[in-house]
């Protein structure tokens, strides 16, 4: 999967990939203060195309902890438990559905935005590709907002950049590719060589999607991200993160 | 009645100094759950003298006839739907010229007979067609379309077809076989994503009970089982012929909690096989409770006893003890439903007010009795009143009455009123099975205070769209015009509350999408919602009238329901099918009431048992089974008067 962190203070746009292995649980977003955890289980590609087997967000969870309450969202249905109900809603339908402080709003065939409390929202988008594709499989891409209101306990993949980590740039450069230059990046005391270039955001026009530009961290977000991605693999779907 | 070269030798084969079928042919046309059946059968008197030719079909109680037509030697009949009293008047007037015949409509359980019979010379050539319309309730996963078929003799030609049209898609299709073994192989069901075709016939030699037999084994129910795709939770809206229809039957959610207080009449009528039945069938129904579920049981006669004065957790060590405790019962005395009824609401109550019911659970009693108040308050009307003075909107009551000596329209009326729903369980059919099935379909409630709306301006003449629960297997469903609108989509949003969540669905339908389909489909209904908003429509008007307060209110609704069936040919208890001849002989038939029970009840509709007046004209002759002592020969004037409801015309 791409990831695309937004940067408010630097008013930049950062991105990396990973690529770990389908079934792999990777945590985005860890809060222990509030007690909400978004979880995302990676899918495989139909096949190995052109020698590498492509990983994408297969399974979204959303979980909180203090109502014991799990939103799961697959490609093909979005399921709600709290340890003693199990609910599910297909993608087929457009839906509302709360329970206490969580809101769960289903737009048909398009997306799920799952709120918690009023102050921490997820919204994951359904990419539906042709059923008989050689390769391609149905994917998710989550989208979490920058001013969601965690505690200062949050980590993850992603909730880390709730701290917005302080970023240089400099000696901007052409790089190999005329198209796409290159600079170098401070940040978190590390120094980067990063790449421009830019990610899709599918939220506006779900086919098309529109061009985000970034610079690029190679090797799976390594020193733009706390740790090593390995670190964020997790053991099931509601799981918190345990960092040492 | 065109016969294959194959038939025609059959047909040849058995014509003898009788009358012969020459082919009895059923059709249905299933589209969205709405049946439009057809049987068609011609018959030949072969024989040297004048016959009998009778014509009787079964036909599921739930069921509107829509038509009925008869052709004698090119003569035809032709029946049209009218008001009751008008057609009693036409059929009077061709009466009093020695114009009129009668056809009988009887009760049986779960179906009810219509039956003609023509008295015809020798070389005549009958044929019958008889219409009719239902809807499809599902239960238990699956809508069931049953077709009673007892041709009676051996016919060259015989043939079922079953047409399935389901617009989102038909998940499976079943033919269980019900008819004998001997008939197994010869169904043949084709099935593509939305179409389903059954096709029964077999030849006259796969018809003889044994190889030389002239005697026909078809006697039975062929029952065509199935169920539809559904792609969502929200369900399917479908509109067609400016009316549109809402399924809602969604799955995946958690049962809701229950708290069931069992109330069973162990009356001294009880004692044998029903009380063996219903012993058996409370085995199996404590089995199915969960440690989440409260429960209690309570068995009266003329007294009233509680096995637990409140309710409790449906654990083992519960359950174990209830089963014993069933198992004692020893039936005997008397019937005191007021004081059981009483005493199941007071421990709801109770239990309530102690905040021992979870606020999102569902609170039930289910009532089994097999007869009539003898004891304590006795008068219907009363009972009527106090438990749905002391019940609860959160609390619902299901009824089951075991035989025909209970009055079910009672049975019937308290649970609608407070509710719930009433079933007949047949004491002479396997009565436990019956008893579990309808516990089966009332155990698994997923939703509660299901709303299904539209926008303002969209749709008219909605159908209930309010209800209190819903449960597992099942389905609701909601119809009604679509307004004129410049938008080709029509949207609804369903509303509703599952164990531990509110849910808020939205479902959408393109108004024109559905005719155009159908118009491609050669064996579909193209005027099913329309038909079905009717039908439902005028089965609640019929509930809503039984129920209402005021004679005016009762009229208001008797004169609407009277309209929508002469509109739509329905044949209702307020309208009746004449059937008239070219030259102005006419048959009249009448809805058939509830057969009688106990010794004191009368009809909740208040309507007099039908009874069939006939005439003979010179040629033909239509005859009834009803005895001697039950014809009529003067004008039907009395009335039996029920003392607990108001009386209105047509009463």
């Amino acid at each position: 999967p791409h990831f695309i962190v937004h940067l408010p203070r630097s008013n930049m746009d950062v991105c990396f990939n990973i690529d770990s292995k389908p079934g792999h649980i990777l945590n985005l977003v860890s809060d222990s203060g509030s007690g909400v955890v978004v979880n995302s289980q990676l899918i495989g590609s139909k096949r190995v195309h052109k020698g590498k087997l492509n990983t994408y967000f297969g399974t979204i969870s959303v979980y909180y902890q203090p109502d014991g309450v799990s939103v799961t969202v697959s490609t093909s249905s979005i399921a709600m438990t709290d340890g003693r109900n199990n609910h599910s809603f297909t993608w087929g339908a457009t839906a509302e559905i709360t329970q206490h402080g969580l809101r769960i709003s289903i737009v048909k065939n398009s997306h799920v935005a799952i709120t918690v409390n009023n102050h921490i929202q997820v919204m994951v988008l359904l990419h539906r590709v042709w059923k008989k594709h050689p390769v391609n499989v149905d994917f998710l891409g989550v989208y979490i907002p920058n001013n969601n209101q965690y505690s200062p306990l949050v980590h993850g993949l992603i909730g880390q950049f709730a701290r917005d980590p302080e970023v240089s740039l400099y000696d901007i450069h052409e790089g190999l590719d005329p198209l796409k230059k290159e600079a170098t990046m401070e940040v978190n005391g590390n120094k980067l060589l990063v790449t421009r270039g830019w990610q899709k955001d599918y939220r506006q026009d779900k086919r098309r999607g529109s061009n985000v530009y970034c610079w690029f961290i190679h090797n799976s977000g390594k020193g733009f991200i706390d740790g090593h991605y390995t670190d964020y693999i997790v053991p099931d779907l509601n799981s918190f993160l345990q960092m040492p | 009645a065109t016969l294959t070269s194959e038939e025609q030798e059959d047909f040849e084969a058995i014509r003898g100094d009788d009358i012969t079928v020459k082919s009895y042919r059923v059709e249905s046309r299933i589209t969205s759950r709405f049946a439009h059946t057809t049987v068609r059968s011609s018959v030949v008197n072969s024989g040297s003298k004048a016959q009998s030719i009778g014509f009787n079909v079964q036909i599921p109680k739930q069921a509107f006839i829509t038509n009925f037509t008869m052709t004698v030697n090119d003569i035809k009949f032709v029946g049209s739907v009218k008001e009751k009293t008008v057609a009693r008047n036409l059929y009077a007037q061709a009466r009093a010229k020695g114009m009129a015949a009668g056809i009988v409509r009887a009760n049986s359980q779960d179906m009810e007979t219509f039956k003609t019979e023509v008295h015809v010379p020798p070389n005549s050539l009958i044929e019958f067609e008889l219409h009719y319309q239902e809807m499809m309730h599902r239960k238990l996963g699956f809508y069931e379309h049953s077709l009673y078929l007892q041709p009676g003799r051996l016919v060259p030609h015989f043939q079922v077809d079953v047409y399935i049209f389901e617009p989102n898609g038909i998940s499976s299709v079943q033919i269980p076989n019900t008819l004998g073994a001997q008939f197994e192989e010869l169904v043949r069901v084709t099935q593509t994503n939305d179409k389903a075709h059954v096709v029964f016939k077999p030849t006259l030699q796969q018809q003889r009970k044994c190889e030389n037999c002239s005697d026909s084994a078809i006697d039975g129910t062929f029952i065509v089982r199935y169920d539809v795709k559904r792609d969502s939770n929200s369900g399917e809206l479908q509109v067609s012929d400016g009316h549109f229809v809402h399924f809602f039957a969604p799955s995946n959610f958690s049962p809701l909690p229950k708290n069931i207080v069992f109330v069973i009449d162990v009356s001294g009528s009880m004692w044998g096989v029903k009380m063996k039945q219903t012993v058996e069938a409370m085995q199996a129904i404590l089995d199915d409770l969960t440690i989440n579920d409260r429960f209690s049981i309570i068995d009266f006669n003329h007294n009233v006893r509680c096995w637990s004065e409140e309710l409790v957790h449906g654990s083992s060590f519960y359950i174990e003890d209830a089963k014993n405790y069933v198992q004692s019962i020893k039936p005997s005395g008397g019937t005191n439903i007021n004081e059981a009824l009483m005493r199941a609401v007071q421990m709801l109550v109770k239990a309530s007010n102690r905040g021992q019911i979870e606020t999102r659970s569902v609170s039930m009693i289910i009532l089994v009795s097999d007869g009539d108040p003898t004891v304590g308050e006795i008068k219907l009307s009363t009972i009527q009143k106090n438990v749905k003075r002391a019940m609860r909107e959160d609390f619902s009551l299901f009824s089951l009455g075991i035989g025909f000596d209970v009055d079910y329209d009672f049975l019937e009326r308290i649970a609608m009123e407070n509710r719930g729903m009433a079933q007949r369980i047949y004491a002479n059919h396997d009565a436990a099975e019956q008893l579990r099935s309808f516990y089966r379909q009332v155990s698994s409630p997923l939703l509660r205070k299901i709303i299904i709306e539209f926008p303002e301006d969209s749709v008219s003449d909605i159908t209930q769209n309010h209800f209190d629960k819903y449960f597992s297997g099942s389905e609701l469903v909601v119809a009604g015009k679509v307004l004129p609108s410049e938008s080709n989509t029509l949207t609804s949003f369903t509303t509703a509350s599952a164990a531990s969540l509110d849910i808020t669905l939205e479902t959408e339908a393109d108004t024109a999408e559905l005719d155009a389909e159908l118009a491609k489909q050669q064996h579909s209904f193209p005027g099913f919602a329309r038909q079905m908003w009717a039908y439902i429509t005028i089965n609640q008007l019929i509930s809503e009238r039984s129920l209402a307060p005021t004679a005016a209110k009762k009229r208001k609704i008797t004169q609407r329901i009277m309209s929508l069936a002469v509109e739509h040919q329905f044949v209702t208890p307020l309208t009746a099918l004449l059937v008239e001849g070219d030259d102005g002989e006419r048959l009249l038939a009448d809805s058939p009431r509830d057969p009688k029970h106990g010794c004191c009840s009368v009809p909740a509709n208040g309507l007099t048992p039908s009874k069939v007046v006939y005439q003979p004209p010179p040629w033909v002759l239509m005859t009834t089974t009803a005895p001697p002592s039950q014809v009529e020969t003067g004008p039907r004037e009395e009335q039996i008067v029920p003392h607990h409801i108001n009386i209105v015309d047509n009463d």
